[in-house]
């Protein structure tokens, strides 16, 4: 989802 | 992953080996603040809380276990090793946790994405990400000698916040990538912290004098 796309990040 | 991100993870990585090499290797923490470290601990163990549930990708399980791992191995050190203890300037490093800490969980309280216990705790430990250079900078400015590796580990930390705006900036572009507004402000307000001690830090490197920032 569209909100977890930028957890991806450290 | 972007040319930007990976830059930016590989300069957050030097910071902290930076700061690991001072410890370990001169067993001197001089001019290193404990309460910022501290919180740097607080903030990778409340925004890894999926890091054994949620799998992005080796490389990324790889690069938490690090940050975790240094982070309180720092802590441990400055607070436990015997020799390294003696180097920490306490009397200077008066900064109070709590100003920050309770302030930042409260705006993650009101200010979030969506209202779950692991949610908050992730806006959280950005909102205190953003704040948690503050006890260095100030330690920094009470500190008249700046040693280089400290110098080092300052600005290695405020260039991997800077190439991660510049990897927003490439992602938004490249990939319709959901804008994460608190990420961005916050990650914003964290890069401009720095801007202060960037100034003087390239001053001191241009004209190959020591670096001292004003009282």
């Amino acid at each position: 989802s569209s909100n977890d796309d930028v957890k991806d990040e450290l | 992953m972007n040319i930007f991100r990976l830059a930016g993870d590989m300069t957050h990585l030097a910071s902290v080996l930076v700061l690991l090499l001072k410890i370990h290797t001169i067993k001197s923490c001089a001019g290193v603040s404990l309460k910022t470290q501290e919180l740097y601990a607080l903030v990778f163990a409340t925004r890894y809380l999926d890091i054994f549930t949620h799998f992005i990708s080796i490389y990324n399980t790889l690069m938490k276990l690090i940050f975790l791992g240094s982070s309180f191995s720092i802590v441990w050190y400055m607070r436990r090793h015997k020799i390294v203890r003696r180097s920490y300037d306490k009397e200077q490093d008066t900064f109070r946790h709590l100003f920050l800490i309770l302030p930042c969980f409260l705006l993650a309280l009101v200010i979030n994405e969506r209202f779950t216990f692991k949610e908050v705790m992730w806006t959280f430990s950005l909102y205190l990400e953003a704040v948690a250079i503050l006890p260095q900078l100030v330690l920094l400015q009470r500190t008249r000698n700046i040693d280089n590796l400290t110098g080092q580990y300052v600005f290695l930390l405020g260039g991997y916040r800077a190439l991660y705006i510049l990897n927003w900036i490439y992602r938004y572009f490249t990939e319709q990538h959901f804008v994460h507004w608190i990420t961005w402000i916050s990650g914003l307000v964290q890069t401009l912290l720095y801007a202060d001690f960037f100034y003087y830090y390239f001053h001191s490197w241009k004209n190959n004098e020591k670096l001292q920032l004003p009282a």
